[in-house]
C-alpha cells in the first residue's frame, strides 16, 4: 500500500458516494446511464469473487464489501426506487458492443486459464470501457448536471492515481500486472477529453457542460 | 507475472 493507491482507492470511494448521494438527495436519477452502473456492478462481481478464496488484508476485504454493496445499491436506487426518473431513452448504448470483445478477449488474455482467472480479467477488461454508456448520453443528450461531472472527475481521478501507483510499485517493489496496467491506461485515456472539459468548463464556472 | 493468485489491488 502506497500513498498514490490509497488516494487512488479513496477517490473511487467518493465518486461512487458522490453518485449514490446525487440519486438519493434529489430522488432522481435523471441524467445516469444505468448501463453503465450495471456494468460496474459485473465488474466488482466477477473481480471480488476472491473474497472467498484468498484473504489480503482487513483494509482489502472491508473495500470490496463496500464497494459491492454501494455499486448495487445505486442500481437499486436507479431501476426499482426511483425508476420513474430514469431516461432508458436516453441510455441506448449497446452493451452487447462492449461484453462480446470483452468476454472474448478474457478468454485470450489472461495469466491462467481458470475460471477465476477469466473472470478477474473479464472484470478488468470490462472496467476499462463501462463508463462508455454514461459517456455517451452525456453525448447525446448534449449536457450533464455538474453534480454528474463532479462524480466523472473522481473516476478519472481514481484511475490516473492508479497510473502512478503502477509506477511507484514497479520502481520500488518491481511489481507490474501487464493486464491491470495496459487496460488501466486505456481506461484513463478515455476520461482525458473529459478533463480538459471538465477543467474548462465546470471549474470555471459554468456549471453545466457538454461533450462534443 | 505470477500473481495469477493474488491481486492485492482493488
Amino acid at each position: 500500500m502506497n500513498i498514490f493507491r490509497l488516494a487512488g482507492d479513496m477517490s473511487h470511494l467518493v465518486a461512487i458516494l458522490i453518485l449514490l448521494l446525487k440519486i438519493w438527495r434529489s430522488r432522481s436519477c435523471a441524467g445516469i446511464s444505468g448501463k453503465s452502473q450495471v456494468l460496474f456492478a459485473l465488474v466488482f462481481t466477477t473481480r471480488y469473487l476472491d473474497l472467498f478464496t484468498s484473504f489480503i488484508s482487513a483494509y482489502n476485504t472491508v473495500m470490496k464489501v463496500v464497494f459491492l454493496a454501494l455499486s448495487y445499491a445505486t442500481v437499486y436506487l436507479i431501476y426499482m426506487r426511483f425508476r420513474n426518473s430514469y431516461d432508458s431513452e436516453n441510455d441506448t448504448f449497446r452493451v452487447e458492443f462492449l461484453l462480446v470483445p470483452v468476454i472474448g478477449l478474457s478468454f485470450l488474455e489472461n495469466y491462467s486459464f481458470t475460471p477465476m482467472e477469466i473472470l478477474w480479467t473479464f472484470s478488468i477488461f470490462l472496467e476499462s470501457v463501462a463508463i462508455m454508456p454514461q459517456l455517451f448520453m452525456i453525448t447525446k443528450t448534449g449536457e450533464a448536471e455538474s453534480i454528474t461531472n463532479h462524480y466523472l472527475f473522481f473516476l478519472g481521478l481514481y484511475r490516473a492515481l492508479y497510473i502512478v501507483n503502477w509506477v511507484w510499485r514497479y520502481h520500488t517493489e518491481g511489481f507490474f500486472d501487464q493486464i491491470a496496467v495496459v487496460s488501466g491506461v486505456v481506461q484513463t485515456i478515455f476520461y482525458c477529453d473529459f478533463f480538459y472539459l471538465y477543467v474548462t468548463r465546470v471549474l470555471r464556472g459554468r456549471g453545466k457542460m457538454s461533450l462534443p | 507475472a505470477d500473481e495469477a493468485s493474488a491481486h492485492d489491488e482493488l
